[in-house]
């Protein structure tokens, strides 16, 4: 589960880059 | 604004754009800002899962949501399309700067140079969607000159 846990982590923290980038480029 | 922190070696390869993005901090806040949005977008895509990429990232990311709100008032910052037409444009008067140099057999660091930068600008406008089919023409000339002539200065011989 721990390896499940990490990649959730990883994929949340790629969603938020992502998502202020996204934001950044419309603002 | 402060210098661009340092990236990670898995980042390597945008440390072009952050060379230039510093370069002209002060003397084009415009290129500076999308060299630094082209070289964030690139970093996602090769290395966001290492510590030390992550924190590098969130540093960017920081950093070029204050200079959007520093540059408010700057349509080359705020619209893209703007922002387009301003890099377009200074790329396009560095590569013929570049060009004109070396027709006229003036072949020297500052013109490597100009034609590396241009090269790399073109890349930059990769941010805004697929380029004309003369700005990929362009690019690979650029980047070829700069390399050319680069290595014959480095071997003592002169550019053809």
């Amino acid at each position: 589960t721990g390896s499940i846990g990490t990649s959730t982590q990883v994929s949340q923290e790629q969603d938020e880059l992502t998502q202020r980038l996204s934001r950044l480029r419309q603002m | 604004m402060t210098d661009i922190p340092t990236c990670p070696p898995t980042l390597k390869a945008i440390q072009h754009y952050l060379k230039i993005a510093q370069e002209h901090a002060s003397r084009d806040p415009v290129v500076a800002y999308w060299c630094q949005l082209h070289a964030l977008q690139s970093a996602l895509g090769i290395d966001r899962k290492s510590d030390e990429s992550k924190a590098f990232l969130v540093k960017m990311m920081d950093r070029l949501e204050v200079m959007k709100k520093e540059f408010k008032d700057n349509e080359a910052i705020t619209n893209e399309v703007a922002a387009q037409a301003h890099l377009e444009n200074y790329a396009l008067k560095l590569f013929i700067w570049a060009d004109s140099q070396d027709r006229a057999s003036n072949f020297g660091k500052n013109v490597v140079k100009a034609f590396y930068t241009s090269g790399m600008l073109f890349d930059v406008l990769t941010t805004f969607g697929e380029l004309s089919e003369e700005i990929q023409q362009n690019r690979k000339y650029a980047k070829w000159k700069a390399a050319y002539i680069h290595n014959c200065l480095k071997n003592g011989e002169t550019p053809v």
